[in-house]
């Protein structure tokens, strides 16, 4: 049984059980800079933890959250080793150190716990929540397209079977809705990060919409020197750019709705893939994938510390 | 427990905006229950689709037919989802 975590194993695939000890386990082992809250809970009853990195009181915040396609197994793991290197860097590394000294860091490590626990237990290419709508025989949503951004828009679907099914409205899925809550009530995040996994992509607004974001110029800069900061580990190549442009339109995106409320620094990782695996990186890829995926963030964390609005 | 015996991942690249329209219309044909981990939207970008088994040869034969370029990426999903059970049972145990 892991007791610590410094002998906890980041290179390893969990279940939500795992996963969530070791979030416990990163609070006791760094009290003074990380808390965990219970921020909802999901359809199926599983509490949504956050992870409060803060050093003070009062602080505006920056928000990073993982996992909401739930077979994206990679992110959730990336996540939490980043966790851990946050609170263990925090008094170590000047550039962790100046940011926590400013902003608060919300961290959710599995947006998705209902979908993780099923991709783990009978389904493991599962993508979307738990959740059944009456009248139709098909279960979930895809919860990165029920965010409040050009909702029921093209790049989603209304079929209840398909992967992409947007929902009956959007924010009907109480997995985004808390999340959606918790930044409303919150009132001063100023950075929103959303991890998830593959093809090697950095994107930003818009998705819903094929024109660029008023900060385009601004947001392309940043995210171009966060792929060459997160390249200069392995040399994993990023495309940077919005999502419409990128790969393709998609409304009730999370970013999209986190930029539209007044959130400048908005932005989606798409993490790395060899090329070979998809979904199915293997668990050796974890160390590396967090390793090069924290350059990055760390990039744009300071961006936003550097730059405040 | 869903398994995934038999069924491939496809990495497709289409060369031109005019095969990417035909990967479009692949999307459409529900009953053939592909799953697209990455979109038809983008010829820079290649898509990679899962197929059923049951698909798997209508799939490879409109793509050759239409001479659009393939390669198998996963030759069995289940074989690589079996690893990583036994992976995780190991890192458990």
């Amino acid at each position: 049984k892991e007791r610590n975590s410094g002998s906890f194993n980041f290179g390893a695939f969990h279940t939500l059980d795992n996963l969530y000890n070791a979030i416990d386990l990163i609070v006791a082992d760094y009290k003074s800079v990380v808390s965990k809250q219970q921020i909802g809970t999901s359809y199926e009853g599983r509490p949504i933890y956050v992870l409060k990195f803060s050093t003070g009181a009062d602080r505006p915040g920056i928000w990073i959250d993982a996992g909401i396609h739930s077979r994206e197994w990679v992110t959730q793991a990336t996540a939490l080793w980043t966790a851990h290197q946050l609170a263990f860097d925090y008094g170590k590394d000047t550039s962790v150190t100046s940011l926590l000294n400013k902003y608060d860091v919300f961290l959710l490590v599995v947006t998705n716990p209902d979908g993780y626990a099923y991709s783990h237990t009978a389904n493991r290419m599962w993508r979307k929540t738990r959740s059944i709508k009456s009248g139709s025989r098909c279960v979930g949503v895809d919860p990165n397209r029920n965010w409040n951004a050009g909702f029921g828009g093209p790049g989603a679907s209304a079929d209840p079977c398909s992967d992409s099914y947007r929902g009956p409205s959007a924010e009907s899925e109480v997995e985004v809705k808390t999340v959606a809550n918790f930044i409303r009530s919150h009132g001063k995040i100023k950075g929103f990060v959303s991890i998830h996994s593959y093809s090697q992509l950095l994107l930003f607004p818009y998705g819903y919409k094929c024109t660029n974001p008023a900060h385009y110029t601004e947001l392309n800069t940043v995210g171009k020197a966060a792929a060459s900061a997160l390249s200069a580990l392995y040399g994993t190549q990023y495309t940077v750019g919005t999502i419409c442009s990128t790969i393709y339109q998609a409304s009730g995106g999370s970013i999209d709705w986190t930029y539209d409320i007044g959130i400048k620094y908005s932005f989606a990782f798409e993490l790395r893939d060899t090329g070979r695996y998809g979904f199915l990186l293997p668990a050796t890829q974890i160390l590396p994938t967090a390793q090069e995926t924290w350059l990055g963030i760390k990039k744009i964390l300071e961006h936003v510390r550097d730059n405040p609005y | 427990e869903k398994t995934f015996v038999g069924e491939q991942v496809l990495r497709i690249k289409a060369s031109s905006n005019e095969k990417m329209g035909l990967l479009q219309d692949l999307q459409s044909l529900t009953h053939l229950q592909l799953d697209f981990w990455t979109e038809p939207a983008n010829p820079n970008i290649p898509v990679d689709v899962r197929i059923p088994f049951r698909s798997l040869q209508s799939v490879k034969a409109y793509l050759e037919y239409n001479n659009i370029d393939y390669t198998i990426m996963i030759e069995d999903l289940q074989v690589i989802i079996n690893n990583e059970k036994e992976e995780m049972e190991f890192n458990e145990r």
